[in-house]
């Protein structure tokens, strides 16, 4: 049998946050090890992979290993009825075709459960290669959400230029053009804040804003955002879960014709 | 003058 505790539903409702505004459905991967998730969104241009240790879990077992197929707006259905400090327990049988969501009340008083059909869902499994890359950004999570609304009303694509001394992000449409700089910064007092690059080779890149705007629904997991680029491939965005894991977002880029 | 290209001609199906 499978079984999944985590002290607080909190952390689940934002994983399901940041994964539904791009999959309609998707296969939670269980084994010894934890869960994972890998699924394209429906017109193949990006990929999440997210992965959650057994080790993050309050309680954790898993038998046998289990694909389970939900829907995740019915998954989202049942995060709605949980609060935030409830305790989340996932168990389902070996085989099974159901999952059940248990979440109970911080005084015990209150305890509900929730079946959910699963489904069977076609996979499709990406390799996804081992890369060094050319640059890696890493930045205040919410100022790249803020980047990317921003941006997103200029125009359709973002061109992200990264160099030694910093990041550039750039849109322009009928409107106008929009810059936004970012240096790297001096001080590393306040890590959360910080905005760090390391660089091979400088790199410029043009991606579709409503990707991004869309992996930003992960902010609140995490302080910082990990940006990963090289010439000519997709770029990686990742956002660590504390404790328990990463939502990793790859989004193929835009090419000159 | 951009294309978009799509994630699977980058990572190959397994």
């Amino acid at each position: 049998m499978f079984e999944a505790r985590l002290n607080t539903s909190q952390v689940l409702k934002k994983v399901l946050d940041a994964i539904k505004d791009l999959l309609n459905e998707a296969t939670f991967d269980c084994s010894d090890s934890g869960i994972q998730l890998q699924a394209m969104d429906n017109s193949h241009v990006s990929l999440v992979s997210l992965s959650l240790r057994s080790d993050g879990f309050d309680k954790y077992r898993c038998d046998r290993n289990l694909s389970m197929g939900m829907n995740l707006a019915n998954m989202a259905k049942i995060m709605k009825c949980a609060n935030n400090d409830d305790t989340l327990t996932m168990k389902a049988q070996d085989n099974a075709d159901t999952v059940t969501f248990m979440f109970e009340s911080q005084n015990q008083e209150k305890v509900s459960d929730y079946e959910m059909k699963l489904m069977n869902l076609d996979q499709e499994h990406l390799g996804i290669p081992e890369t060094d890359y050319a640059c890696v950004v890493r930045m205040p999570a919410m100022e790249f959400a803020r980047i990317c609304r921003d941006l997103s009303q200029f125009g359709e694509s973002v061109v992200i230029s990264c160099t030694k001394e910093g990041v550039k992000f750039s849109a322009s449409g009928d409107a106008g053009s929009a810059n936004i700089k970012l240096a790297q910064t001096s001080t590393v007092d306040k890590e959360d804040e910080s905005v760090v690059i390391e660089m091979q080779e400088p790199v410029t890149l043009t991606f579709a804003c409503r990707y991004l705007n869309s992996f930003t629904k992960a902010t609140p997991l995490c302080n910082q955002v990990q940006l990963s680029m090289s010439a000519d491939v997709p770029l990686v965005v990742e956002y660590r879960i504390p404790d328990l894991g990463h939502i990793r977002y790859y989004l193929a880029p835009k090419i000159e014709d | 003058k951009h294309r978009q290209t799509a994630i699977t001609n980058f990572f190959p199906n397994q």
